[in-house]
C-alpha cells in the first residue's frame, strides 16, 4: 500500500 | 481525510472561534489562561514549519494558516489590546508554563521516528500540545465561576483531540496499519488530562448547574 504522507495531520 | 479527523479540526477550529468570540464580543480574556494561548502559539509553530515546504492539500495549508494565525492573535489581544489585557488576572494564571518546554524538548530529542529538526521539533509539538491546557485547568479550579464561553471553549478542545484518537484508530485498523506511537500517546495523554473536567463539565450540563471545578 502507498505511504501515505508523513505527518498528513494538523 | 476520514470524517473522524474532519469532525475533529473542525471541533478544534470551533474551539479557537469560542474563544475568539467570548474575547472579542464580551472585550474580556477574565478565565483564560495566557500561558496555555502561548503555549500553543509554539505547539503550531514547531508542528507546522513544514507549512511552505511540504504541500499536502488545500485544506491542511489552509488549516496550518487559520491556527497559526488565530492563536498569535488571542494572544496579541490578551497582551496589547488596551481594554482585553486589563482584564487579565496574571495573579491567577500560576502554572509555571515554561517548566514544560525543557522536558518535553528533551523527550522530543531522546523518542523520535528520525533525528532531523523538523521531525524532532514536530515531535516536540506533540509532546507539549498534550500538556499546554494545565495552566489553563488549573486556572479553571482557582477561579471562582466559569462562564459558559469559557468552559465551552476547554470542552471543545478537549474534544477535538477525542475525536483524533478515533481518527488513529479508524486509520489503523482499516487504513494504513501503520502505528503511529509518538501522536497516540501524546494524544491518549492529552484526553486524558480533560477527563475531569469533562465529568464536571457533563454533569453540570445535565443538572443545569454552573460548572465548578472542585479545587
Amino acid at each position: 500500500n502507498r505511504q501515505p504522507p508523513k505527518h498528513d495531520e494538523l | 481525510m476520514n470524517l473522524f479527523r474532519l469532525a475533529g479540526d473542525m471541533t478544534h477550529l470551533f474551539s479557537i472561534i469560542v474563544l475568539l468570540l467570548k474575547i472579542h464580543a464580551t472585550k474580556s480574556c477574565s478565565g483564560i489562561s495566557l500561558k496555555t494561548q502561548e503555549l500553543y502559539v509554539i505547539v503550531f509553530l514547531t508542528r507546522y514549519l513544514d507549512l511552505f515546504t511540504r504541500f499536502v492539500s488545500l485544506y491542511n495549508t489552509v488549516m496550518k494558516i487559520v491556527f497559526i494565525g488565530t492563536s498569535f492573535a488571542i494572544v496579541w489581544y490578551m497582551r496589547y489590546h488596551k481594554v482585553v489585557k486589563q482584564t487579565y488576572n496574571k495573579d491567577e494564571d500560576t502554572f509555571k508554563h515554561y517548566f514544560l518546554l525543557l522536558p518535553c524538548f528533551v523527550l522530543a530529542l531522546l523518542l523520535h521516528n528520525e533525528f532531523t529538526t523538523m521531525d524532532v521539533l514536530w515531535t516536540f509539538s506533540l509532546y507539549l500540545e498534550a500538556v499546554a491546557i494545565l495552566p489553563q485547568l488549573v486556572l479553571l479550579q482557582q477561579s471562582r465561576n466559569i462562564d459558559n464561553l469559557t468552559g465551552n471553549y476547554v470542552f471543545f478542545l478537549g474534544a477535538y483531540r477525542g475525536l483524533y484518537v478515533l481518527n488513529w484508530i479508524y486509520r489503523y485498523f482499516l487504513q494504513d496499519h501503520r502505528a503511529r506511537w509518538i501522536p497516540w500517546i501524546s494524544g491518549l495523554v492529552q484526553t486524558a488530562l480533560y477527563a475531569d473536567f469533562f465529568y464536571y463539565y457533563i454533569l453540570s450540563w445535565k443538572k443545569h448547574e454552573k460548572l465548578k471545578l472542585p479545587a
